[in-house]
């Protein structure tokens, strides 16, 4: 069962200045994190339980945390996966999807299963981030208002080079036109 | 190159081809282009002095000296263009580098800084800014926003009358909450531009001198303050050698008059954005509801 309570309590308890303004010991500071972790995880299942309700599966659903250090477990070993994007905005969203992936070559299809172009590949610096896998897929993703998107994602041959039609400078990109939500 | 610049439909951004830095952001719709330097400095922390015994902590930010040391003089860069994003990647030092980029259809510059672990073997608790330099004539004056709430007009103290000179302290440094701006003030007629800065968390300010806006991104200090935490500031972070920080700068240029348009949506987009889940294979088939 998920629970959004976890993490409201959590959130009111670091409604407290120390919380606020980090004017606290070292020990006290690690406590706000692990309480705000574990509503943070609380919730995750909850938007799980809703996303398996609205697809009616039971299909594992998850989270990858450490996106913002490209580490992804899922993307890095999964030859054919789904990316689900869920908007809590009251507007449509383009968004930058970018993944750590180990092959080099990945056809994206969007939720009316038309092929998603371009997908880019770019090779990660050494200061790029924490995790193993050489390469990063980037793909637009967009999703309605209050909604969600679904990206399917296969990878191809895992040894060819990155397909990236170069984007030449100063040519406006013409952005997919996607059904407003 | 000779002028490495990366580009989208509505701006172009210009780098300095030998030091690496930013150079100057172009409004390509409106035709507007500003100079504007960014680089990252740090404060060498207070541990008390003649003046006052008061170290630099978690309550209190007292800089040792007015100025503070750049991180490096220069930063490496490398350039990569693809068909969805265009970046600079800067390296500053081992312990700071920043990406800075262009996506298709973003009419903002993002700046993806990390700062940390922040070296101590010098002795030297450090307290580290981003900042940027434009040639607005601000009047030593900036503006905050709190979550779209109440735009403030903030302005550096200048400590006695008639010091021309503001220099930093815990009295200069306001709360970022989100959205600093920094825009001429008004009636300045010839300039009718404004540069935002969003940052994706709370963050301490100020503009000390005109026309420049600093952000503290990290901190890392080494004595305590005195005011009941009896332990300096001093996070280990994961494994234990200084806490490491990576968070985002989304920088606007526009007119005064089309900014508040601009930067409001991309502040809720900063704290609400898109929820990615990863699914195996096809993974559930969803209707939307």
């Amino acid at each position: 069962p998920g629970d959004s309570s976890v993490l409201r309590e959590a959130v009111a308890v670091a409604q407290h200045h120390d919380a606020v303004a980090g004017t606290e010991r070292q020990h006290v500071a690690d406590d706000y994190a692990r309480q705000l972790a574990k509503g943070w995880d609380s919730c995750q299942v909850l938007v799980a339980n809703a996303l398996s309700l609205l697809g009616g599966t039971k299909e594992p659903l998850v989270f990858c945390n450490g996106l913002n250090i490209s580490v992804c477990p899922l993307s890095e070993t999964t030859p054919h996966f789904t990316v689900i994007l869920y908007n809590p905005l009251a507007w449509d969203v383009s968004w930058p999807v970018r993944l750590p992936v180990r092959a080099t070559s990945y056809a994206v299809t969007d939720p009316q299963g038309r092929p998603v172009v371009p997908v880019s590949g770019v090779t990660r610096r050494l200061w790029g981030g924490a995790g193993g896998a050489p390469g990063e897929l980037l793909f637009q993703a967009w999703a309605p208002p209050l909604g969600f998107s679904t990206f399917e994602v296969k990878q191809l041959s895992p040894g060819s080079t990155w397909d990236t039609p170069g984007w030449p400078s100063g040519t406006p990109w013409d952005p997919p036109r996607w059904p407003s939500g | 190159e000779p002028e490495p610049q990366i580009e989208n439909e509505h701006l172009r951004v210009r780098f300095d081809p030998i030091m690496g830095h930013l150079l100057e952001i172009q409004n390509l719709a409106k035709g507007i282009s500003l100079p504007v330097f960014q680089s990252f400095y740090w404060y060498n922390a207070s541990a008390g002095d003649g003046l006052s015994p008061q170290a630099s902590g978690a309550y209190i930010f007292r800089p040792d000296a007015a100025t503070p040391v750049p991180v490096a003089k220069r930063a490496a860069t490398h350039l990569l263009k693809t068909a969805l994003v265009q970046e600079v990647q800067q390296n500053f030092s081992q312990w700071c580098s920043q990406v800075l980029r262009l996506r298709p259809g973003q009419p903002y510059l993002e700046l993806e800084w990390t700062v940390g672990p922040i070296p101590v073997g010098d002795g030297l608790g450090k307290e580290v800014i981003s900042r940027f330099e434009t040639p607005l004539r601000t009047a030593g004056r900036f503006y905050t926003d709190s979550n779209g709430r109440q735009v403030l007009q903030r302005r550096a103290h200048l400590g006695t009358p008639g010091a021309g000179q503001s220099t930093p302290g815990a009295g200069q440094s306001t709360p970022e909450p989100r959205p600093t701006l920094l825009t001429p003030v008004p009636p300045v007629q010839d300039q009718k531009v404004q540069l935002t800065v969003l940052t994706d968390r709370s963050q301490g300010g100020s503009s000390l001198q005109d026309g420049s806006l600093e952000l503290m991104v990290h901190r890392r200090l080494l004595h305590d303050d005195n005011r009941g935490l009896a332990e300096a500031l001093d996070e280990p972070g994961a494994d234990g050698r200084g806490l490491v920080v990576r968070g985002r700068h989304l920088v606007l240029l526009d007119t005064v008059e089309a900014s508040p348009e601009q930067h409001r949506p991309r502040a809720q987009e900063m704290v609400t954005p898109p929820t990615v889940v990863l699914a195996p294979g096809t993974g559930p088939h969803l209707r939307q509801p």
